[in-house]
C-alpha cells in the first residue's frame, strides 16, 4: 500500500468498520452484502479480456448481453439455492455493484426495475399468475414503454392510442405520428420480446387518458418483430452505452383484452370502461423507482468520493514552505472544500432515501385502507428528493473529477463513466424542472391551506407556522 | 425572529426561506393575475422562482432528516465515532448555508458577522475533518472491482495502475500503427 495512503490509515481517529456497519444497517448486513459481493465477483462476470471502452458501440451491446444473461444466471442459482426473492439482487441488477459489473450499463435492468414492479402493481391477480412467472424465470424479456420522442414527464401529452374494438375483444395500437414513437426504453431495441406500453386508451369513441397494456414486440422463438410493430436502438450517447435504448412504433397491432392491465382501471367487454380510485394509482411504480434512484445516487458519490478522496491523499503536488517536501493535495483547504461536502452528501441522501422509504410504505400502506390524503404529499417529497439529489450527484461527481485534474479525465479514472450514469439520471424518472414545478404546485396549494387557517400535512408544517410567525 | 447561529438556526432559517420564496410565487401569481394574466400564464412567468422554492424546501427537509437520522444514530455510536458524525453533519448544514447565504440574507436577519463567523467555523470543520477523510470513504467499504479505477483503489498504487491501463490500449499492442505507410510516411514525404 502507497506509504501516503498507509499513514492516512493509521491516523484516523475513529474504527472505520463501525462506520460501515452503520451505513449498511448493522453488522449482519454488512456480512451479507460482502458476500453478495464476493459470490458475484468471483464468477468473473466482470473481467474483460479488452476493456470495453476501446469496444464498438455493436460490441459494447453484445458484451453487456452476454454479461447480463450470465450475472441473472447466477441469480436465478442463488435465489434456488437461498431461496431468496428478488429484493437480494436489486443491488446487484441495477445498483452500484450491477453497475461495477456492467459498467456501463445493462440491457436488462428495466426488466427488474420496470417491468415486474409494474405487473406487480397493475396488473390483475389473474394477469399476475399468467406473466410474472415467465418473468421471473426470465422465459420472457419486457421493458417498459411511456416516454415517447415527442413527449416525456408530461404523460398526459403522451400519443400513442389504444382503441378498443368490441367485435374482435382487442385493443388496436397506433402510433399515429413520429413523435409518438416510444423512444429511449433500456432494452427496447434488439432484447426485449415483451413490453409494457402506456397508451391514450379510447373506447366507444371516448379517450379515457392513459393506461398501460402488456404487448409482444417479437416472436419467442425468432425474436423476430412482429408484424406492424416497427422497433430499433436510438443510437450512441453520452453514457450507458450498453443499455440497448430504443424506438418503439405501432400499426394497428391488435391485443387481447386481457392485456390491459387492469388491477386500478378497467375495460369491460362490451368496451364500458370502469374507472380507478384515485389516478395518482399509476404512481406508485414510478415513486418506488424514485426512491431507489435516491439511493442509488448515494452509491454513485460514493465510489466517486472515495476515488477521489484516496488520489488526493496520494499526489503531492507544488512547495508552498521552501525546504519542505511537496504536500498531500488533501492538505489543500480548496481540495477538503471539493470532496469533503461529497462524503457528507452520500450520508445526508442516504439518510433521507431511508425516511422517504419508510414514508412510502407508511402511505402505500394507507392507500390500501383507501387513505390517499398523503399521497400527494409523497408524490411532492419523491419528485423534489429525485431532482434534487440526481443534480447535487451529477454536481458532486463532476467535482470530483476535476479535484482529480488531468487523471480525471481518464476513462480508466471510472469518474467520466460515473458522471455519465449519474447525469442521465436528472433527465429519467422525470425531468428535474418538470418535477420541481410538479412539487411546487403541491407547495402553492399548501400555502394557499395555511393562509385559509387549515392544518397542514408534516412535512409542510413550517410553511403554517413561519406565516403565522409573519402575521405576529 | 434574531438570527441564531447555530445548527437549529440555520435549520429554522431555511424553513424560513423555503416558507418566504413560496409566499413571494403565490403573491407574484395573484399579482399578475390582477394584472389580467390568465393563471397559466401568470403561473409559468413565476415558474423560475417556483422551482427555486421547490428546491429550497427539498432543501430546508434534507438538511432536517439528515440531523435528526444522525443524532439518533451518533447516541448509538462509539465516543470515537460520534464527533466524527457530528462533524460530518455541521459541515453539510453549514456548507449549505454558505451556498444559500442570498436566500437567508433575504428572508432571515442573518448579519455579516453572522456569516464571517459561518465561514470560519466551515474551514475549521474542514481541518477537524481531515485527518479522518481516507477512514471515511474507507468506510463506504467500495472493492477495487467495483470501484473500477486506476484512482481510487485501496492500496494507492495510482501511477502503476495509469501505466498498466494505459498499455491495454489495442493501439499499443505494436510499436508501429499500419497507418504510417498507408499516410503518415507518403505524406512526410509529399506524395499525398
Amino acid at each position: 500500500v502507497n506509504a501516503d495512503l498507509q499513514r492516512e490509515r493509521d491516523q484516523c481517529t475513529f474504527n472505520t468498520q463501525e462506520l460501515t456497519h452503520l451505513i449498511d444497517g448493522g453488522e449482519e448486513k454488512t456480512q451479507e452484502r460482502k458476500k453478495r459481493e464476493e459470490v458475484v465477483l468471483n464468477e468473473g462476470i466482470h473481467l474483460e479480456e479488452v476493456p470495453s471502452e476501446y469496444l464498438s458501440h455493436k460490441e459494447k451491446y453484445e458484451l453487456a448481453v452476454k454479461k447480463a444473461c450470465k450475472l441473472f444466471k447466477l441469480i436465478r442459482r442463488l435465489q434456488e439455492e437461498e431461496n431468496t426473492g428478488m429484493e437480494n439482487y436489486r443491488e446487484v441488477l441495477g445498483g452500484y455493484l450491477g453497475s461495477a459489473i456492467l459498467n456501463d450499463g445493462s440491457p436488462l435492468t428495466l426488466h427488474y426495475v420496470m417491468f415486474i414492479p409494474t405487473l406487480m402493481g397493475q396488473a390483475t391477480v389473474e394477469q399476475q399468475a399468467y406473466w410474472i412467472g415467465r418473468a421471473f424465470t426470465c422465459s420472457i424479456i419486457g421493458t417498459y414503454a411511456q416516454t415517447e420522442l415527442g413527449h416525456g414527464t408530461f404523460i398526459r401529452g403522451l400519443e400513442t392510442t389504444a382503441t378498443y374494438d368490441p367485435n374482435t375483444k382487442e385493443f388496436v395500437l397506433n402510433s399515429p405520428t413520429l413523435t409518438s414513437y416510444k423512444w429511449w426504453p433500456g432494452g427496447l431495441a434488439h432484447t426485449a420480446n415483451y413490453s409494457v406500453v402506456v397508451a391514450q386508451l379510447y373506447t366507444k369513441g371516448k379517450c379515457h387518458g392513459i393506461h398501460p397494456f402488456i404487448v409482444q414486440l417479437r416472436d419467442e422463438e425468432t425474436h423476430m418483430p412482429l408484424p406492424g410493430v416497427k422497433v430499433g436502438e436510438i443510437g450512441a450517447k453520452l453514457g450507458m452505452n450498453g443499455t440497448n435504448n430504443g424506438f418503439l412504433g405501432f400499426e394497428n397491432v391488435r391485443i387481447p383484452r386481457e392485456h390491459m392491465l387492469m388491477k386500478n382501471s378497467k375495460v369491460l367487454e362490451d368496451g364500458t370502461y370502469v374507472n380507478s380510485p384515485s389516478s395518482k394509482l399509476t404512481y406508485g411504480t414510478m415513486m418506488f423507482v424514485r426512491v431507489v434512484l435516491v439511493n442509488d445516487m448515494c452509491n454513485y458519490m460514493a465510489k466517486a468520493v472515495t476515488i477521489a478522496t484516496r488520489y488526493s491523499a496520494v499526489r503531492r503536488q507544488s512547495q508552498p514552505k521552501p525546504n519542505e517536501p511537496e504536500p498531500q493535495i488533501l492538505d489543500y483547504l480548496t481540495q477538503q472544500h471539493k470532496l469533503f461536502i461529497g462524503i457528507a452528501s452520500v450520508h445526508a441522501f442516504r439518510s433521507s432515501a431511508t425516511w422517504l422509504w419508510e414514508m412510502y410504505n407508511n402511505v402505500t400502506a394507507e392507500l390500501d385502507a383507501g387513505e390517499l390524503d398523503r399521497l400527494p404529499e409523497l408524490h411532492a417529497l419523491s419528485c423534489c428528493l429525485k431532482a434534487v439529489s440526481t443534480a447535487d450527484a451529477a454536481e458532486c461527481v463532476e467535482r470530483c473529477r476535476l479535484a482529480c485534474g488531468g487523471h480525471g479525465y481518464m476513462l480508466s479514472s471510472n469518474l467520466p463513466l460515473t458522471y455519465g450514469l449519474v447525469t442521465a439520471a436528472c433527465t429519467y424518472e422525470g425531468e428535474n424542472t418538470v418535477l420541481l414545478l410538479q412539487t411546487a404546485r403541491f407547495l402553492v396549494k399548501a400555502h394557499q391551506q395555511a393562509a385559509g387557517g387549515h392544518s397542514l400535512t408534516p412535512t409542510v408544517s413550517y410553511i403554517a407556522a413561519v406565516g403565522a410567525g409573519r402575521r405576529s | 425572529p434574531p438570527w441564531e447561529n447555530t445548527i437549529e438556526g440555520i435549520l429554522t432559517g431555511f424553513q424560513r426561506v423555503a416558507a418566504g420564496k413560496i409566499a413571494l410565487c403565490v403573491a407574484n401569481i395573484e399579482k399578475r393575475q390582477k394584472n389580467g394574466l390568465p393563471y397559466e400564464d401568470a403561473w409559468n412567468m413565476t415558474s423560475v422562482q417556483l422551482t427555486s422554492a421547490s428546491e429550497a424546501h427539498c432543501r430546508a427537509i434534507l438538511l432536517q432528516t439528515y440531523y435528526k437520522e444522525t443524532e439518533k444514530v451518533s447516541a448509538r455510536a462509539s465516543p470515537a465515532l460520534r464527533p466524527v458524525l457530528l462533524q460530518l453533519v455541521d459541515l453539510y448544514i453549514v456548507y449549505w448555508a454558505l451556498q444559500r447565504v442570498g436566500d437567508l440574507l433575504r428572508y432571515t436577519s442573518i448579519s455579516e458577522r453572522d456569516i464571517e463567523q459561518l465561514q470560519t467555523w466551515y474551514e475549521d470543520l474542514l481541518q477537524k475533518i481531515r485527518p479522518n477523510a481516507v477512514g471515511l470513504v474507507d468506510a463506504f467499504d467500495i472493492r477495487d472491482e467495483i470501484l473500477h479505477s486506476t484512482l481510487g483503489a485501496y492500496d494507492g498504487r495510482v501511477y502503476e495502475r495509469l501505466m498498466e491501463e494505459a498499455l491495454k490500449s489495442p493501439l499499443n499492442a505494436e510499436p508501429v500503427n499500419q497507418s504510417f505507410h498507408q499516410h503518415l510516411k507518403p505524406f512526410m514525404q509529399g506524395k499525398l
